[in-house]
Formats: C-alpha cells, structure tokens, sequence
C-alpha cells in the first residue's frame, strides 16, 4: 500500500 | 535495533568527534577536505527533515540532531575559526560532478516522487559519493596525518556495519530497502583501497602513506 516511508535508520 | 546497527551508528558518531578533536586539539584542519565536509553537511540537512514530519524515538532524534549540529560545526572550524589552516590548494575535486548527477538520479530512481522522498534519497546516493574528494586530496598529498587516518577508518566502518544491518533486518524483519542497500554497498567499496592500507600501514604504527 503506498504511504509515506518513515525511515527510521541514520 | 540491532547490534550492527547501534556498533555502525557508534562508528559514525566516533567518527565525527575524532574529526573535531583533530580540528580542535591541533587548531588546524590541514588534510581535511571542506569539499567532503561541505557535501556531509547537505547530506545530515536533506536526509533529516524528516525530524519535523515524524517522530522515530528519542534515540533517533538525538542523533539526528547531534550528526546535523556537528557538521555545521565542522564547516564553522574549517572556513571561519581555523579557515587559515584550510588546505585549498590540495581540496580540488570538483563537486558538481557528484551532485549534479546525484541529484538527477534521486529523481529518477526513488521510492516515490515526492520532495521529502526525492531529498532523502538524494542524501543516501550523495552520501555514498561524499568521501571522494577528501580520498582524493589523500592522493594528492600521498599521505594523512594518523588521526585523519582514523577517522576516515571509524566513517568507512559505520556504512559497512550498515551492510550487516541490513542482511540482518532482511532476514529478521523482512525490511529492505534496495536504495540504501545499494548505494550503502557502493559506499563501502569506495573506502577498500583505504582500509587496506589502514590496516597494513597504521595498524603496524606507521604513518598512512601513499605507495609512490
């Protein structure tokens, strides 16, 4: 499903 | 949060206080690219501002902040405080040839066109590349001061860590994310022929030299 990618690495 | 994950992050945050310390202790940054230092500093400002749209954990954030705070800190000892020291003449890669052709690919080849989207994978794929002109003015000079030498080791070792991290996550979690992966894996390749003679030369207590 398409949403905002949280990119939780540095 | 996984072993390599918090090792790499440590590598990095080593590595930018071996850096400052260089600069603060020797009140010089002689053998240090601005150019790698400026592109850095984009690098932390497109890729973290995320830090207003979302909250990850406290442990996120504050590094967020800390790599943000630091490399502006950086560029302040290197072209105002110690600006005399700077080795322009040595520093002479010429950046729009990675940003240019970075910021073209990170909108072609992107998990979604979106600005903050386009602007973190612009910094994954300017990150990967940043570390050239500094390798370059390595090459240059044919040598580095030991302590330039550990830094550039501790900075290498944060993407490569990253790497286990990633295989890790892939199999525990089943998170992937071919952009980071790849461009992580290019990073890391980039620093082998440094690695190589960190290891052979400062390891051993000798000075990091170029072979003529």
């Amino acid at each position: 499903s398409p949403h905002i990618r949280r990119h939780d690495e540095l | 949060m996984n072993v390599f994950r918090l090792t790499g992050d440590i590598a990095h945050l080593l590595a930018i206080i071996l850096l400052l310390m260089k600069i603060w202790k020797t009140r010089s940054c002689a053998g240090v690219s601005g150019k790698s230092q400026m592109m850095f500093a984009l690098v932390f400002t497109t890729r973290y501002l995320d830090l207003i749209t979302n909250f990850i954990s406290l442990y996120n954030t504050t590094m967020k902040m800390i790599f943000i705070a630091s490399s502006y800190g950086t560029l302040y000892l290197m072209f105002l405080k110690f600006r005399a020291t700077y080795d322009s003449n040595h520093d002479t890669f010429r950046m729009e040839f990675l940003v240019v052709p970075v910021a073209g690919l990170s909108f072609l080849v992107n998990h979604d066109f979106s600005p903050l989207e386009i602007l973190w994978t612009f910094s994954i794929y300017l990150e990967s590349v940043a570390i050239l002109p500094q390798l370059f003015m390595i090459s240059k000079t044919g040598e580095a001061e030991t302590i330039t030498s550990h830094y550039l080791f501790a900075l290498g070792s944060y993407r490569a860590l990253y790497i286990l991290n990633w295989v890790y996550r892939f199999y525990f979690e089943g998170f992937f994310d071919l952009i980071a992966v790849v461009a992580g894996c290019v990073q890391t390749v980039l620093y082998c022929d440094f690695f190589y003679l960190y290891i052979t030369k400062v390891w051993k207590g000798k000075k990091l030299t170029l072979p003529a």
